[in-house]
């Protein structure tokens, strides 16, 4: 552990509780991607289903038992309780696009043929793109809720603080992940043309708006 | 490799 991931994982958590704070303090999930939303729940589930076979520590065991039922409830609030405010017509990024590819890229690039490590490798490209779907409805309707521009934040600050994490521990401890580095590298790239009209407007008490 | 060690990230 160091202090970029340390600082990268509080980022992760802040990025979930600005989500449901947005969702439940407005009483609607306006502008949030239910595709992106349940493709982190598969990522989640996929990845975390180590927590049965190997044990890191117990920051590391709460932390993947967060991330697995945060996501699953903001499914919830997304298709149950708060459901009528959930509009599916601007939510329209094809999943097969993004899966696909992704099973094909783990069955390529993985660590071992086997059900966990397999699994493992589709989470790391399947969260490398799971915020599309959420960009892409961003894209769309070229405009954000402050609240919902500052979870984006979060969530992108997050992948960045990973990779000074690994060339920290590429120097400390000799260890290098190709697959979580590749992956991590164009997770973060896809954020930068938000994080530009970020910091050029609702850093600047702005509105989220892009040029038409 | 990574994964001998388990992947401790999260």
């Amino acid at each position: 552990m160091n202090i970029f991931r340390f600082f990268g994982d509080l980022s992760h958590l802040a990025s979930i509780f600005i989500l449901i704070h947005k969702i439940t303090t407005t009483r609607s999930c306006r502008g949030i991607s239910f595709k992106t939303q349940a493709l982190y729940v598969t990522v989640f589930v996929t990845r975390y289903l180590d927590l049965f076979t190997s044990y890191v520590s117990l920051y590391n065991t709460v932390m993947k038992i967060f991330f697995i039922a945060s996501s699953c409830y903001i499914l919830y609030l997304m298709r149950v309780r708060y459901r009528p405010t959930n509009d599916p017509s601007i939510d329209t990024f094809r999943l097969e696009y993004l899966v696909g590819p992704c099973v094909v890229l783990a069955l390529i690039f993985n660590y071992g043929y086997n059900p966990t490590e397999l699994l493992w490798s589709f989470s790391i490209f399947l969260e490398s793109v799971a915020i599309l779907p959420q960009l892409f409805m961003l894209q769309r309707t070229g405009e954000a809720e402050t609240i919902t521009t500052h979870y984006l934040a979060a969530l992108g600050a997050y992948r960045a603080l990973y990779i000074p994490n690994w060339i920290y521990r590429y120097f400390s401890e000799g260890y290098v992940d190709p697959i979580s580095v590749t992956a991590g590298l164009v997770q973060t790239g896809l954020y930068l043309d938000f994080f530009y009209v970020y910091f050029t407007k609702v850093l600047q008490g702005q509105k989220f708006e892009l040029p038409a | 490799r990574p994964s001998d060690s388990g992947h401790d990230e999260l």
